[in-house]
């Protein structure tokens, strides 16, 4: 089972619409797919038409258990409308973890253990993060073995992603197994110098670090999440879905370190 | 002294963009203008050339006075390069506040003291907020005489919505003046039907509540901030920045309740 966490500090990047693409690249494939919200204000629950105002069962009966089994933690599980594709849904009472748990010792490792729980019912576990460095963001950290981090091109995203930087060499210090992360532009307007030259610095800095193509505007992921649906599952050729497409083809065949 | 927070607890929904750009065109009326940054990521701090990182002076020091006077609280604020524009910066300390806080008693009202005591300096304040519900916001909401919701035309920003409004109203309640408060239709993108259902809902179910009119999806908002200038600064006939213009006239001359 792999699992990708896709997280940055700064909000509104791209983390939902990069799980939800990808994971609809995925089960095109015939791959068992689940997708696994962290963020209180639930847009990945409310994706797929569940109210996280309303989740009896979610991430946050996780933090709840004392046990994870297979099934306390697929009790968790809800299904979307498409096939292969699971949810384990956000709930708004995720919002009031970090300040219950605070210094508690022992819940940064809650969603590592249900994901152990559930090993071989899924081919791939995508995690969408909350743009915020709390309880929620360590566990995703801690579950994940590769790390996606999407990263507006223009000019302010640059310095949120030094910060990032920064956050995971104190997270992934405390990880037994290295964390590989990879840096991916989205939103690229390449009508826009600004653009261009924020892709530019972005390579320049992070060099390797980060993936050789980019995420292009597409006015299309609106319309998919009108409709519930992964952008793929909607439109095939538009160059958004294309651009994923991409993406996963580079995830699952990383070149060899040269 | 006519005091505006731009809030909402969604992320990248134009709240920066709404700030920077509504005081570029007020000080070309010849207005002076202060622009304050409650985010502890700093974005319209970096915006003009500042480094939140590195910033001796600024809104958390204003958490440590213990008097707000005029010379207290004027030597937090910085000049921007643009004439007739102040900024009351952010510092990534910020980001410590809520948990040293924590529920410590008298801490609400600390912008909205600092601010009485620059009462004839400027015109305009506007206040940028991060998108949480914390202590930051709190003080935003307290200090301010107009609240303006920037919201994107898509669909899962209207649940945020309610959310957001559900937050105002338990916070408001608090307060002893009434607070008038503007939903603003962001990013909108007249080529997708999902804009413009999604602003039919927000009209639907929040009617007059709801600014007449929207600000249109402009790739010149990126080159702006590459610049570091409001977007009429940099290019006055660009859509975003005369929609801005637009927005403005009406806050300006809010229309009798009929
Ligand atoms: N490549 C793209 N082109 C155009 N619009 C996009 C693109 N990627 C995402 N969007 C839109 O941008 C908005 C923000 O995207 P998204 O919700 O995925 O960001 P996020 O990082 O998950 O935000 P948050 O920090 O609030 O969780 C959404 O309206 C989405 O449809
Ligand atoms: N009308 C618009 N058209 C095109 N791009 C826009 C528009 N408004 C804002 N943007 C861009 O969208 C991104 C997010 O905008 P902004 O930083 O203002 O949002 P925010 O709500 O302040 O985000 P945060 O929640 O992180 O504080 C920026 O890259 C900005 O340049
Ligand atoms: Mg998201
Ligand atoms: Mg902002």
């Amino acid at each position: 089972m792999k699992i990708w966490a896709i997280a940055n500090q700064k909000g509104g990047v791209g983390k939902t619409t990069s799980a939800v693409s990808l994971a609809g690249h995925l089960v095109s494939q015939g791959l068992r797919v689940l997708l696994v919200d962290m963020d209180p204000q639930g847009s990945m629950t409310s994706y797929f038409r569940f109210d996280p105002d309303d989740m009896p069962k979610s991430i946050y009966s996780l933090f709840q258990l004392d046990d994870f089994t297979t099934q306390s933690v697929s009790s968790a599980l809800v299904d979307t409308k498409i096939e292969g594709l699971k949810l384990l849904p956000a709930s708004t009472a995720l919002a009031t973890l970090d300040r219950q748990l605070g210094t508690k010792e022992g819940k940064g490792l809650v969603l590592k253990k249900s994901l152990v729980a559930l090993d071989d019912h899924f081919d791939y576990v995508l995690i969408d993060c909350l743009p915020m460095l709390g309880i929620l963001m360590v566990n995703a950290l801690a579950a994940c073995d590769t790390l996606l981090i999407p990263v507006q091109t223009e000019f302010l995203a640059l310095k949120g992603l030094d910060r990032m930087m920064n956050t995971l060499e104190m997270i992934t210090k405390s990880r037994k197994s290295p964390l590989k992360s990879i840096i991916v532009p989205t939103m690229f307007d390449r009508r826009t110098r600004a653009s261009l030259e924020s892709l530019r610095a972005l390579r320049e800095k992070y060099g390797d670090k980060v993936w050789d193509s980019v995420i292009p505007v597409d006015t299309k992921f609106r319309e998919a999440s009108r409709q519930g649906l992964p952008i793929s599952l909607m439109s095939q050729s538009t160059r958004g879905s294309q651009a994923y497409q991409l993406l996963l083809e580079s995830l699952l065949n990383p070149k060899r370190e040269s």
